[in-house]
């Protein structure tokens, strides 16, 4: 479960890059 | 007189790159961001799953007759390097990040 949530951080990361 | 006054209006400067269309900043919800028929369509799938652990490949497939597995796998992979979904419980089950 931890990983799932440090995945999903990652991915909203990435994402939040990509829209600034 | 020869000259017929070959009417040189002068440097008319060619308006070339005017309108740079500044525009649309925010843009978050747009429907197709920038992805493939294919992408698109996972994407879909993905967020509309109810599951919390996402949705698996097994799934996508089922409901996605017309594509290939590796072509479901390479939309999947690119999908997650752009941050649109995330893996889950293991690599075979995605969710998508915004669907909060």
């Amino acid at each position: 479960l931890e990983r799932i949530r440090r995945n999903k951080e990652a991915a909203l990361q990435r994402l939040a890059d990509r829209n600034v | 007189r020869k000259n017929l006054m070959a009417a040189s209006r002068g440097p008319q400067t060619l308006s070339a790159g005017l309108g740079e269309v500044g525009g649309y900043g925010g843009g978050s919800s747009l429907p197709v961001n920038g992805l493939t028929a294919h992408q698109s369509q996972v994407l879909n799938l993905i967020k509309s799953c109810p599951v919390p652990e996402g949705m698996s490949l097994q799934e996508l497939k089922l409901q996605l007759h017309n594509m290939s597995m590796s072509t479901i796998k390479q939309a999947v992979e690119f999908l997650s390097s752009e941050g649109h979904i995330y893996s889950t419980v293991d690599d075979d089950h995605y969710k998508s990040t915004d669907a909060e």
